[in-house]
């Protein structure tokens, strides 16, 4: 599904040059379930952008389903981004003037669903991330954790075949954080949906199965974890 | 240093009101290190907002050194603020068109220092939190980890003797968390700070010498931690 050769990524800041991203290659296949783990700076980020079709790499080709990035249209792109990608934002990136379920329906203005339909998915999926309380509190309504539920909340709303979560857990304690495990968890069995999260917990990683470790830029490891 | 009693605080959301705190008692004196731990949603924040002076009960009353916070004017509370209090914010508030070095500045525009020696202390308070490299970059060239570590070295610029910090390494990698862990042991046992830090994290918690565990707005535990 996802094929990476070489992805590079740079970038200009007045006078000096950061290298996020140097070379990096490595292959997921649909239905997998895979953790990037790395020091702060390490580029985590900068590759889940890449994967996510938001930015385009330096150098290096990315190729999604066998077809390489470069070769799409922007109509193309615009449309994976919205039905086939579900992105947790790792600064959750919720529009301060809308509601909890206002934010979570945004995805879905783009596939012609009636009013009630994208409501009812909404309430659906932050219900889903225990949110049922909160479906009309503003994000500043709302604490750092609810939050990130929003964030997560938003990236299902659209049923998307790749999940890609950048840090899912960091505001969240231990009991939530599971909770977001276990639902990740069973989106990959039951449905099928191909999961590639970032995390610096390492409880989180081992429910994964496969951990890409990266350090400067470069993946440095390439980890399965055996059947849990 | 800080004394709570039967602090409460309510939200009026639209129809609804989410009583975000109730009744919540206890004192920290000057040089402890306390960490404050419960679900997401169950008041942390709310609490810290209190005890920093950004936010006001709706019931109960908070002493500093012995005097009601009521009874403080708005310049008292301003320099209090500035001065004496410094806050780790759980989603760091960075102005979004100052470098780095600029937005750890900040604090010092009040205190009447020279611009060579507002920059000299910023450029310290980067280096302790190893942001040495990333000075001048704006928080949106910078990760989700190094924008955090900007909001820490941000709170210690001014030399606080209360240093309030809402889960400053959520989005940071073990190693770096534990070098800020490092770096708060160092303020508390050698400077004096009191510290309170709010966390999901029992490792960073252990870290600390007492943890209040807050559970739906209440204080449910106060647990002495032994000497390390
Ligand atoms: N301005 C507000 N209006 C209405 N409700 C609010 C407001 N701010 C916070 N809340 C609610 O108050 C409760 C406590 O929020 P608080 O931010 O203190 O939680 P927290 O313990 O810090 O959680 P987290 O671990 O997720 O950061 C939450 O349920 C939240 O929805
Ligand atoms: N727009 C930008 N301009 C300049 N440098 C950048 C920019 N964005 C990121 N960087 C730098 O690129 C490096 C990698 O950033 P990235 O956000 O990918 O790290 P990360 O692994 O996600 O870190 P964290 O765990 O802290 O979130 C960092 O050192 C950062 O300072
Ligand atoms: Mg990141
Ligand atoms: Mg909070």
């Amino acid at each position: 599904m996802i094929e990476a050769v070489g992805l590079s990524k740079s970038y200009d800041t007045g006078p000096s040059r950061v290298d996020a991203l140097c070379g990096v290659s490595f292959r997921i296949e649909r239905g997998e379930y895979v953790a990037i783990m790395g020091p702060s700076g390490s580029g985590k980020s900068t590759l889940m952008n890449l994967i996510g079709l938001l930015d385009s790499p330096t150098a290096g080709t990315y190729r999604l389903d066998g077809q390489s990035v470069e070769d799409f249209s922007d109509d193309r792109l615009a449309e994976l981004r919205c039905r086939r990608i579900g992105f947790v934002f790792q600064s959750f990136h919720l529009l301060p003037r809308f509601s909890a379920a206002k934010n979570v329906e945004l995805p879905l203005a783009y596939m012609g669903l009636p009013r009630g339909e994208r409501r009812a998915r909404a309430v659906a999926a932050l219900a889903s991330v225990e949110l049922g309380a909160r479906v009309d509190h503003r994000p500043n309504e709302l604490s750092g954790g609810e939050r990130q539920r929003v964030a997560i909340a938003r990236s299902l709303v659209n049923r998307p075949d790749l999940l890609l979560a950048d840090e899912p857990t960091g505001n969240l304690d231990s009991r939530s954080g599971e909770e977001i495990c276990r639902l990740f968890g069973r989106l990959n069995r039951e449905l099928g949906v191909t999961v590639v999260l970032v995390t610096h917990d390492r409880g989180v990683a081992e429910h994964t199965r496969r951990i890409l470790h990266i350090r400067d830029g470069a993946l440095v490891r390439d980890e399965p974890l055996g059947a849990p």
